[in-house]
């Protein structure tokens, strides 16, 4: 499932690196 | 869990919302009421005082939005879905903060994110909404529900069934101390689609239910049922999420040029 939800994942590990 | 650890736990979510939503309850109706000391919200009732608005009104994603020769149904749909990304990232902060929500099962974290951030954004939005219209940009303007209702079609219908959601909500008369430990309830559903781990989800749950269950008996000691009115909400925000992924599909239907952001676009996937 979180291979299809990227994003959300990547927000879980580490919101602050995502640039959204 | 003693009462000690159930106060505890609720003042911890209270404390997590004011750290991570940028305005809460008591200061959007202070904003609304005229006392909150700065200055009244623009409002926007019709085209002309729009575009009076966007000159005035400082909004954060001034880049990502269409120039000013699109449609204003583009421009403020476009608006709303920046403002919406915002709001997942907020909300799964809060999610983090929940006790022994990042020790579930990542899949799981996924999925009780990717259901609830809506209905947390729909029970938020309501703190924004009184039954005339709705606060935008942190409180810097005031959006009236008819000029919103005057837009062109499908776009007439995005916000119609969150005011009527909003009105009754409202009426319940909680704080922010109460909608903290109530959207952390939300978010902790057992119930979602595809769930690997379902039982420690609802350990958690159970306790912030006890939490709440306390914080109304304490907090709102005349309302001896606010309770279990508050726990048939949760039904209807379910029925505004899918009544809102439909308007969304035909949207993407019907406005060829309209581009979803990815973020939202991984959440609405296969969700109804």
């Amino acid at each position: 499932l979180k291979e299809k939800h990227k994003i959300l994942h990547r927000l879980l590990q580490d919101s602050t690196s995502v640039d959204l | 869990p003693e009462a000690a650890d159930l106060r505890t736990l609720a003042r911890h979510m209270f404390e997590s919302y004011c750290k991570y939503f940028p305005i809460t309850k008591a200061k959007a109706r202070a904003i609304m009421t005229g006392k909150a000391g700065d200055k009244s919200p623009f409002v926007i009732y019709d085209m002309s005082s729009l575009k009076a608005g966007e000159e005035c009104i400082t909004f954060r994603q001034q880049a990502s939005v269409p120039p000013h020769g699109t449609a204003v149904e583009i421009r403020i749909f476009q608006r709303c879905q920046f403002r919406s990304v915002e709001a997942v990232r907020e909300i799964t902060e809060f999610a983090k903060s929940i006790p022994g929500f990042v020790s579930l099962d990542l899949n799981d974290q996924v999925t009780l994110l990717k259901y609830g951030v809506h209905e947390v954004i729909f029970t938020m939005l309501a703190s924004l909404m009184n039954k005339d219209g709705l606060l935008i940009a942190a409180g810097q303007g005031f959006m009236t529900r008819e000029f919103i209702k005057s837009l062109r079609e499908p776009f007439c219908h995005m916000l119609e069934p969150k005011f009527g959601f909003a009105v009754k909500f409202n009426s319940l008369g909680l704080d922010d101390g109460d909608i903290a430990v109530f959207i952390a309830i939300v978010i902790l559903s057992g119930d979602r689609p595809g769930l690997v781990n379902v039982k420690p989800i609802e350990d958690l749950q159970d306790s912030l239910l006890q939490a709440l269950a306390l914080q109304l008996k304490l907090n709102h000691p005349d309302s001896p049922h606010l309770f279990a009115k508050l726990l048939q909400k949760m039904t209807d925000l379910r029925q505004i999420v899918t009544e809102h992924v439909q308007l969304l599909h035909t949207i993407r239907k019907t406005e060829g040029e309209m581009n979803l952001h990815p973020l939202l676009q991984e959440i609405y996937k296969d969700l109804y």
